[in-house]
C-alpha cells in the first residue's frame, strides 16, 4: 500500500509543476507560475500530509489560504489534471470550474483544454461564460420547456462553421 | 469520441425520453440559463457510471426519478403537492403525473468504434438495476467493463461538481493525502 | 433571549418572500418566486432549528439540496438582505456573489441593489461581470503595479459620463 | 455616502500609503483581474472594524501586514527567501524590504455631515491598537461608536465573504438557528 501510494505521489510530483506552467503560462510571461507538492512525512506517507503550495506567475510565496479565489482555481485545476493524468479516464466532466476566473484565465484554461483535447481526452465543460465556451467543438443548449415541465437539450457541431 | 450520446428516462427534471447527442467534439461545453438542467445532465453521467445518490445533491435514488405535473395546468395550491413521494402514484408522465421508474443510459464507443450500452435502472420500488448492451448485469461485471476504459469510479478522478473546485486546493494535508491514497 | 430571537426571526419571515418576489421577478413573470422560513420546534426555537425553502418562479416545489447553483445563490442573496434589513448597517460589502448567476439573474440583481442603493444603503460589490458592475454609480479598478509589487487602485464615478 | 474613502498603510498587497476613493456613489463595483487586490480591500473594511484576522485568509495578524521585495530586482532562489517574518525585518518598504507595522482608517460620514475617522493599526509586536478621530481609545469605545452607527462588527450582516454566499443557503436548520440568534 505504501508502494501504491509513493507510484501514486511520486507522479504527481513529478508532473504538476509542467502542468501549472502550461495552464498558467501567458505570451507576455512564457513561464508560468511554480507549484510543488511535499510529504509531511516521508517515512509513513498516507497517514500524514501532502501540502500542495503554488506560486502564480511573478509573485512571491505566500501560503494557499491567503491566495486569491482565482489564482485558487488555477492551482486546484492544475491539481485535478495532474490526479486525471495519474489513471487517465477516457474523458473529464468539469461544472463551472471557471466560476472564480477572469476573462485572461478562463482563456488560459480554454487553450489548456483544447490542446487536452485533441491529444486524448474528450472534454465535456458546463459553463456560464461565453469567453470559454466560445472556444469549444461541440455546444449541448440546456433549457426549460415551461409547457413539459422538463429539462430539454440542442446539440450543435461547431465545427461544422468553421470557414 | 468515447462518450457518443446520453440516453435519459425521467431523470431528474428531464421528464420522459431525452437523447442527448455528444457526436464526436473533443471538447464540449454544456450551456444554458440557471436552472435549466446543466448540473443534472453530469448527474445523469455519475448516476449511470455508478455514483453514489449522497453525491448527486440527493439522499436517496427516489429523489433522481423525474417529479412534475405539466405546470401550465397548476393552480397554486395544487404546486404546493407536488412533492409527494414518486414512488406512491401512476406511472404515466404524459398525462402529468409523477414517474416511478427512471434510467440513464450511456452509449461508449472504444478504441475498435465497437459501441457498449451501459445502462443504470431506478426500479419502481427504488432500487438501482445494471444492463450491459441490454443484458442484466451485477455491479461488480458492469464495473469490470468500466474499469478496462480506465474509468474508475471509486477514484472519481475525471468528475469535477459545481462549487468544488476551489475546495481542491484549500483542502488541508490530509485530506490530500487520502485523495492520493484514493486514486492509488 | 427567546424573546430577542423570536423578533428577529418574525422580522425575517415577514419580509423574506417581498424580498425574494423583488429579486426574482421579471418582466414577463411579474410575481417572482415564493421563500419562506419555518421554525422546527416553535417552543425552544432558539435550540432548535429554522428551515428555509424557496420555489423559483414557475418551478414546482423541491428541497434546497436540489436547487441549481443559481437558484441557491439568489435564494440566499434573499436571505442575506433579510438579514441586512433587521439591524440596518449602513453599507454592504458583497465580494463576487454573482460568481454562479446566468446574465438574466446577474441583471436582476444589479436591478434589486440599484433600487436598494438609492433609499438607504452604500452597496459595495465587488464584481468579475460587466453585466453587473455596468449598472453602478462608480468604479473602483484594482490592479497590480508589477515593478513596484503592489496592488493600486483607481476610483472613477460614472454618474459624470452619463448624458 | 457613509464611507467616504479608505487608507491603507502597508496592509496585504498594499505598498505604502494607499488611498481608495468611494466618493458618494450609492452603489459602487471593485473591478480587476484575478489577483489584483479586490478582495483584500474587503478584508481591508472588514479588518478597520475589528473583524477577526481568522475571517481574512490569515492565521494571525503578522499575515496582514504587507510582504515583499521589488519583485523587478530579485532572481529566482531570493524570491523564495520572501515569505520571511515580517516582524523580525528593517520597516522601509521603499527600497524593497519587508513591512512592520500597517494599519487601516477608514473614514465615515455620518447624517449630520461629520466625519469620523476609524482606524486600527497593527503595531511592530503584532498586537492591534484602535484610534477614533487621531485619538487612542480601547476597542470597547471604538465598537460603541460603530454601534451608533448601526454597524454591529459581533453579527457581520453587511460582510458577505467572497465563496460564501451559496453556503448561507445551504446550510442546515441549526446553523440558521444560530445565525438569527446572533443577529438579534
Ligand atoms: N427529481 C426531479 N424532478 C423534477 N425536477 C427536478 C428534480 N430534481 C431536480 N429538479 C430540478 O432541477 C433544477 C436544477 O437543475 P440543474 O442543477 O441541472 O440546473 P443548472 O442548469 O445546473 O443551473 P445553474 O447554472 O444554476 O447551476 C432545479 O430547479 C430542480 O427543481
Ligand atoms: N501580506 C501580504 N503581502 C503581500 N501580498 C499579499 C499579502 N497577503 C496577500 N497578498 C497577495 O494578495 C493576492 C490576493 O489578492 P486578492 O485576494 O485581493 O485578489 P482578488 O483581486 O480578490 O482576486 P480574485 O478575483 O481572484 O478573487 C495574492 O496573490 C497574495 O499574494
Ligand atoms: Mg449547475
Ligand atoms: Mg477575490
Amino acid at each position: 500500500r505504501c508502494d501504491l501510494f509513493n507510484k501514486a505521489y511520486e507522479h504527481m510530483s513529478g508532473c504538476i509543476d509542467k502542468i501549472y506552467k502550461d495552464l498558467t503560462k501567458a505570451k507576455n510571461m512564457p513561464t508560468g507560475g511554480v507549484a510543488f507538492l511535499s510529504l509531511e512525512d516521508a517515512e509513513e506517507p498516507y497517514l500524514s500530509g501532502v501540502r500542495y503550495n503554488v506560486m502564480p506567475p511573478s509573485k512571491q510565496f505566500v501560503e494557499m489560504e491567503q491566495l486569491s479565489g482565482g489564482e485558487k482555481t488555477m492551482a486546484a485545476l492544475a491539481l485535478l489534471f495532474a490526479i486525471h493524468s495519474f489513471h487517465p479516464a477516457p474523458f473529464f466532466v468539469l461544472d463551472e470550474v471557471d466560476a472564480a476566473l477572469d476573462p485572461t484565465n478562463v482563456s488560459k484554461l480554454a487553450r489548456y483544454v483544447r490542446h487536452q483535447a485533441e491529444k486524448s481526452v474528450q472534454f465535456l465543460i458546463i459553463s456560464l461564460k461565453s469567453t470559454l465556451y466560445e472556444h469549444a467543438d461541440g455546444l449541448v443548449g440546456v433549457y426549460r420547456e415551461q409547457e413539459e415541465n422538463s429539462s430539454k437539450s440542442l446539440s450543435l457541431d461547431l465545427r461544422k462553421y468553421v470557414e | 469520441m468515447p462518450l457518443k450520446r446520453l440516453e435519459l428516462y425521467n431523470f431528474k427534471s428531464y421528464r420522459g425520453t431525452q437523447i442527448i447527442d455528444l457526436g464526436d467534439a473533443p471538447f464540449t461545453c454544456i450551456i444554458g440559463p440557471n436552472g435549466a438542467g446543466k448540473s443534472n445532465l453530469m448527474d445523469a453521467i455519475s448516476f449511470v457510471l455508478g455514483v453514489k445518490s449522497a453525491q448527486l445533491r440527493s439522499t436517496q435514488l427516489r429523489d433522481l426519478v423525474y417529479r412534475g405535473r405539466k405546470a401550465a395546468q397548476m393552480d397554486n395550491d395544487e404546486a404546493m403537492d407536488v412533492d409527494e413521494e414518486a414512488g406512491e402514484t401512476l406511472t404515466q408522465t404524459e398525462n402529468g403525473t409523477d414517474a416511478r421508474s427512471a434510467w440513464v443510459q450511456a452509449v461508449y464507443e472504444d478504441e475498435n468504434r465497437k459501441e457498449w450500452k451501459f445502462r443504470r435502472n431506478i426500479s419502481t420500488v427504488g432500487v438501482s438495476t445494471y444492463h450491459l448492451n441490454s443484458k442484466a448485469v451485477p455491479w461488480t461485471a458492469y464495473n469490470q467493463q468500466l474499469e478496462k476504459f480506465n474509468i474508475l469510479v471509486k477514484a472519481k478522478n475525471f468528475l469535477v461538481f459545481q462549487g468544488d473546485v476551489e475546495g481542491v486546493a484549500s483542502q488541508d494535508s490530509k485530506a490530500l493525502a487520502r485523495l492520493i491514497d484514493r486514486i492509488s
